[in-house]
């Protein structure tokens, strides 16, 4: 079963200090997304910076996915979802024209 | 649950072991994965046959790290497997990271039975589903024993295969198909004040409404929707009748299930019964042998009476389901012995409690509206006629 969250939609205590991750979760953060389509992948012919607000709004997209309190950063009841076994298939699966989209 | 675009277009479909891993022996593989096939081969027309040389459909290999795909393993937990959509070459093929303890317990390990069934449904063309209760959710969420498909995954399957005969996803806390009807349900909903629905295909009117096993089935054209006991309608729905009755006629004028667990279907001058989803071969049969007129508008059964009432314009007639005839007296005036309110002419009726209160009404339809009529009282309640669609589906 997934982690639960005592967060709900608003909670302003959802971004607290005390509620956010290391840089290493961040950092691994950052991989998951990319790996399971919530994030495009990095482009190895352009160099590219992900932005703040893109970070953030693939945290989004997970946690809309897994209809976990939305609040697009990425605190203990995302990442500990995040570390659970699962299925090495991406959630989201990009298009052929590469944009991601849920199917 | 989730599509992915891609789906088998053959019955049977071949699968094949390539290698085993060292946790388990032969049998024990084999064993779990013919069972990961087979709940979903339960649910499908579909059959899995087994192949030991040449290609399959589905071929299946344990291995760790990088293993001649671009999707490299990683190790003890993280990814624990993935499959590919249908399709040619490595399409339908599953794949194990070894690098887990594969087990077939419920208690240590990563339980092989589990994580293949979750990589066949990509196998067959499903992909991640949100309902993280699912089984094609992307987590590992352990083993239960006589693991059932659950309902988001059974119907994800079932619209892309269409129904094995018999086959109809349960909800938890849902007698399954054939069970008798137990008594009412003291945790049935306050039906004035339901859940909004996240189905977005609502119809402004409906054939006809039965209450089976427990649900409510809610029928037009050639859909039906269905409403868990919350009285929320369920998403995924609606959906073909033929999925689950075969040969059904489209349009039904009403439906209802009688004291002896069978379920009838009236349309014009014919009536069908069958038990669960099979139909009896012998019919449709003719209304009339029923004593009652064709092209009736509503049925509805009285509880455990023995009783149903059947209606028809402005009036109604009470049939004897022990005695197989309609009880003398009958035709009579609706306006006279329910409430001048009850409409004529309405499309549906069915019978619903309050828990709360304690209270059983009966709900009559027409069109896009709804009374409801308090059967302690005898009475229409006021405010009514209100919209059925916006009450009860959310819509």
């Amino acid at each position: 079963a997934p982690a639960t969250s005592t967060n709900e939609p608003g909670d302003e205590d959802a971004a607290s200090p005390a509620n956010l991750v290391t840089p290493v979760q961040l950092r691994s953060g950052y991989n998951y997304l990319t790996k399971y389509g919530f994030l495009p992948k990095p482009n190895p012919l352009a160099g590219s910076l992900l932005s703040h607000e893109e970070f953030n709004e693939g945290i989004r997209a997970f946690q809309e996915f897994y209809r976990l309190p939305v609040t697009g950063v990425l605190d203990q009841s995302t990442s500990s979802l995040m570390e659970l076994p699962r299925c090495g298939l991406p959630d989201i699966m990009p298009d052929e024209d590469g944009t991601r989209k849920r199917r | 649950y989730a599509h992915t675009g891609a789906k088998w277009d053959r019955r049977e479909i071949t699968w094949k072991i390539r290698n085993y891993s060292p946790d388990l022996t032969t049998s024990e593989i084999i064993d779990a994965l013919r069972n990961a096939l087979q709940i979903w081969g339960d649910a499908i027309p579909n059959t899995f046959r087994r192949v030991h040389v040449g290609s399959a459909d589905i071929e299946i290999s344990f291995s760790v790290g990088l293993h001649q795909d671009d999707y490299p393993f990683d190790g003890p937990g993280g990814t624990l497997a993935h499959a590919f959509f249908p399709g040619d070459d490595l399409g339908g093929d599953a794949h194990f990271d070894d690098d887990e303890q594969f087990t077939v317990n419920a208690y240590e390990g990563t339980n092989l039975f589990i994580v293949a069934a979750h990589e066949f449904g990509h196998s067959l063309g499903l992909g991640h589903s949100s309902e993280i209760t699912s089984l094609m959710a992307a987590f590992y969420q352990g083993y239960k024993p006589n693991y059932e498909l659950p309902y988001d995954d059974h119907v994800g399957i079932q619209s892309l295969y269409g129904a094995r005969q018999g086959s109809i996803p349960s909800l938890p806390d849902v007698p399954i198909a054939g069970a008798p009807p137990g008594p009412p349900r003291p945790d049935l909903p306050v039906p004035n004040t339901p859940e909004p629905g996240p189905d977005p295909h609502c119809a402004n009117s409906y054939n006809a409404i039965a209450k089976i096993r427990g649900e409510l089935m809610l029928f037009k054209g050639k859909s039906f929707w269905r409403m868990n006991m919350k009285g929320e309608p369920l998403e995924g729905y609606p959906i073909d009748t033929s999925r689950f009755w075969d040969q059904l006629p489209v349009k039904l004028d009403a439906a209802y299930e009688r004291i002896d667990d069978k379920i009838l279907f009236f349309k014009g001058s014919s009536y069908w019964e069958y038990f669960s989803t099979n139909r009896d071969p012998s019919f449709p049969h003719p209304i009339r042998e029923l004593g009652l007129p064709d092209d009736i508008d509503a049925a509805l059964p009285w509880g455990d009476t023995g009783k149903t009432y059947f209606f028809k314009g402005d009036l109604y007639w009470r049939y004897d389901e022990i005695k197989k005839e309609v009880d003398s007296g009958y035709p009579k005036k609706v306006a006279d012995n329910w409430d001048s309110a009850v409409p004529s002419n309405m499309d549906t009726a069915f019978r619903f409690i309050d828990v709360e209160t304690k209270t059983w009404y009966t709900y009559f339809v027409r069109s896009k509206k709804y009374w409801r009529f308090d059967e302690s009282r005898g009475k229409v309640d006021k405010g009514y006629p209100r919209s059925f669609s916006e009450d009860w589906m959310g819509c």
